[in-house]
């Protein structure tokens, strides 16, 4: 079999522990469940926060990940800022895909959630999201994206080379061609009856994008109607690029 | 003061002790 490429099997050992960030954040949740009444926090406050948490476990890793952490802080703010929502859509996507289960979501809390109940409890909008999700599981799922190009494809989100005003946007460019050449030749070597894939994930990758555009206009719409708790990374982000 | 993103600089910068 071919070799896998030096970048991506790096990614692989940088990828965090499922089971102690599911550990860390099922924790958090339940001890917000553990408040009073009054404090306590409404199912989608509680998605909020679960979002919230699953951000730091994104934040760690970025912190770790080859070329971003021979950033400095401006510039990896910026990445950060660029593609937070993007990371977290496609984290959801990736779990969804290990889930193996339409009808359901599989939550990072390890808990599984019907689409039925979600078309029945969630707004519209929200649940035009998760379907939307749904469906380009679905398309990933038929290209057969394998953990490889997850971790790839994760760290092309991270190194956008649509962010203005970096420091060092050199080195950025560095990571974007080198994680590019690795993606194409793994997707070439180890799938080389499928057709120009390497092509295909990228188009989806741009799905992805506009996915999380859509749904950080969504929560921005639900923070101004005061359902998101405050004070957290999750609105610190959403209010970065929204001067 | 809103957008200065203080949380994600301290979350990138502090120091880790492991």
């Amino acid at each position: 079999p071919p070799d896998i490429p030096e970048v991506i099997l790096k990614l692989l050992q940088l990828e965090p522990d499922e089971a102690q960030v599911k550990g860390r954040i099922v924790a958090c949740l339940q001890q917000e469940q553990g408040k009073g009444r009054h404090e306590r926090l409404s199912t989608f406050g509680l998605m909020c926060k679960m979002a919230d948490q699953t951000l730091f476990s994104i934040v760690e890793w970025a912190r770790s990940c080859i070329f971003f952490k021979e950033l400095e802080v401006g510039d990896q703010m910026k990445l950060l800022q660029n593609c937070w929502s993007e990371l977290l859509v496609f984290d959801h996507i990736y779990r969804q895909l290990q889930h193996g289960k339409e009808q359901s979501v599989l939550l990072v809390t390890g808990q599984e959630v019907d689409m039925s109940a979600i078309a029945a409890q969630a707004g519209s909008i929200l649940n035009t999201l998760v379907l939307r999700a749904q469906e380009l599981v679905l398309h990933l799922h038929s290209l057969q994206v394998d953990r490889q190009e997850f971790v790839c494809l994760k760290f092309l989100i991270l190194f956008s080379l649509d962010v203005k005003y970096l420091e060092n946007h050199a080195l950025v460019r560095e990571a974007q061609e080198k994680a590019n050449a690795a993606l194409l030749e793994y997707t070439a070597g180890h799938y080389p009856h499928c057709a120009d894939k390497f092509r295909q994930l990228l188009l989806r990758l741009a799905e992805v994008r506009a996915l999380s555009m859509q749904a950080e206009e969504y929560l921005y719409h639900k923070h101004l109607s005061g359902e998101v708790p405050c004070n957290n990374l999750l609105i610190e982000m959403l209010h970065a690029k929204r001067t | 003061k809103k957008n200065n993103n203080a949380l994600l600089r301290y979350l990138l910068d502090k120091d880790d002790t492991k």
